[in-house]
């Protein structure tokens, strides 16, 4: 099913608070597509979830888990 | 493992200061203490309870408001617990979840623990979903230990755990053997003399002086001592361009040739350094100022208005700065909104303060050594100490025409 914009926005949500995505030092508003793709990635990889940059079901039941609140510091340069 | 910092003792005491509402003040303890022995058992580690007083490591329970924790916490679910890097050692939990122990119901406070206590030690997060380092809460595990990774990772920070290190003689030699700052050549510089390089008003009020590789912090009564920048800010450069620490959200940046750093208190951000695509590299200065809410950069006779949280059209700038800041000189060291809120500008021996008006204050520009720096008085111009109300600035309150369009320009800027 297609997701809400209230979904993606705590998905949004998620990747800033936990340092997957980053506000630019410009101060853009909006990330762009391809970087929240590339955040899901690594959100993806490092939780050991199927990598496909896609908001899934998986994805977004991971994101519901219990956690730390400090971020992670994951991307793909610590991945590697 | 990630390695966020590390105390420069390793003998450490703690504090409980409060208990879980729901689960007896025995298993706590218990739980709490147990947390402890899981590092204690791998690194040359001791951790001694204290029940008054300062301890190095302070645990404690708030809910979704604290007077005392500017992290909220989100009721139960989602985040259960966060703390602080070294060794600033606040451990805190949320005491809206169902905190257990020897059960699969709820949250282990045991595991919990020794997570956060995991992060007060200075490890950060573990890639390794199976880790006690892991950001995801893996369920209650009854026969849990600590996973290979925390403990290569407590032992990057701390050594490993032997009989030698037990003696306490040693060690405590091995601790003050430990330099402060790293002892590559570098030329300390004289706080007394020269050019600084940057000023800012830092988190908790403090003030930090930087000039060549090093920092060091002032305050009314006198200055700290002199410590490398990257001692600090691990990671960064010496001879910064400018430093800002932003109290709208925490964030200190650090500015130097055409990249930026931040951080916050001394953690850089993921991803940073970051070049500076859509100001000039080479900034002179910088400065957050609290009525507007944001930071000002410098550079020769320009600056540009940044806003950290919203897009910022930087196609007007840089604008002439004595088009906003009457009186103030071009081609500024430092600059900084201090704790009177001031605005002040650093250049060469001298600075300058501002009124509220952004004008410069009768009486200015005044000596740095002097009155920031707690230095003795080499010439009998410089009378007044910082942030000293004169009588003099009374008459200088006054709108002028030229102040006037700086508010106007900022209060457009605002509203786009």
């Amino acid at each position: 099913r297609a997701l809400g914009p209230a979904e993606k926005k705590a998905a949004v949500d998620y990747l800033l608070q936990y340092g997957y995505l980053q506000k630019s030092l410009e101060g853009q508003d909006d990330f762009r597509p391809e970087d929240i793709m590339e955040a899901l990635r690594v959100f993806q990889e490092a939780s050991e979830l199927p990598v496909s940059g896609q908001l899934d079901d998986a994805t977004r039941a991971h994101m519901k888990q219990p956690r730390c609140g400090l971020e992670d510091p994951f991307n793909q340069k610590t991945l590697k | 493992y990630l390695l966020l910092g590390r105390w420069r003792k390793k003998h450490l005491t703690f504090r409980i200061l409060n208990l879980p509402s729901r689960l007896s003040s025995r298993t706590a303890r218990a739980a709490v203490h147990q947390a402890f022995n899981y590092w204690s058992n791998v690194a040359p580690l001791t951790f001694r309870e204290v029940q008054a007083g300062w301890a190095d490591i302070r645990l404690s329970f708030h809910g979704r408001q604290s007077p005392y924790c500017s992290n909220k916490f989100d009721g139960p679910g989602r985040v259960l617990a966060h703390a602080d890097i070294p060794e600033l050692g606040s451990v805190h939990f949320d005491e809206d979840e169902f905190w257990t122990e020897g059960t699969y119901q709820g949250v282990n406070l045991r595991i919990i623990a020794a997570h956060e206590l995991g992060h007060a030690l200075g490890l950060g997060h573990s890639r390794y979903t199976q880790a006690l380092m892991a950001p995801v809460y893996a369920g209650y595990r009854p026969y849990f230990e600590l996973h290979p990774d925390d403990v290569a990772g407590i032992q990057a920070l701390y050594g490993k755990k032997s009989p030698e290190t037990k003696d306490e003689e040693k060690e405590e030699t091995e601790v003050l053997t430990v330099p402060l700052v790293p002892t590559e050549p570098s030329p300390m510089p004289n706080p007394c003399s020269g050019e600084l390089d940057a000023m800012m008003l830092g988190p908790h009020g403090k003030t930090y002086a930087f000039k060549g590789d090093y920092v060091w912090t002032v305050t009314n009564s006198g200055r700290g001592p002199l410590f490398r920048v990257s001692a600090l800010w691990e990671g960064l450069p010496g001879n910064l361009d400018a430093a800002v620490y932003s109290p709208r959200t925490q964030w200190i940046h650090f500015f130097k040739g055409d990249k930026v750093w931040r951080y916050i208190n001394f953690k850089m951000s993921p991803g940073f350094p970051k070049k500076l695509n859509r100001v000039e590299p080479n900034l002179d200065a910088a400065l957050y100022w609290p009525l507007n809410q944001k930071v000002f950069l410098f550079k020769g006779s320009g600056y540009w208005q940044w806003d950290e949280l919203a897009r910022t059209d930087f196609s007007r700038y840089p604008k002439p700065i004595k088009e906003l800041f009457t009186g103030v000189p071009d081609q500024l060291s430092a600059a900084m909104s201090w704790q009177d809120g001031r605005v002040y500008f650093f250049k060469g021996k001298e600075y300058w303060r501002l009124n509220w008006q952004l004008r410069v204050e009768k009486g200015y520009p005044q000596n740095i050594a002097h009155n920031w720096m707690h230095c003795p008085l080499q010439t009998p111009a410089t009378i007044s100490s910082v942030g000293d109300e004169t009588a003099s600035v009374t008459g200088t309150i006054l709108s002028t025409p030229s102040a006037m369009d700086s508010i106007m320009d900022i209060t457009l800027s605002d509203t786009d």
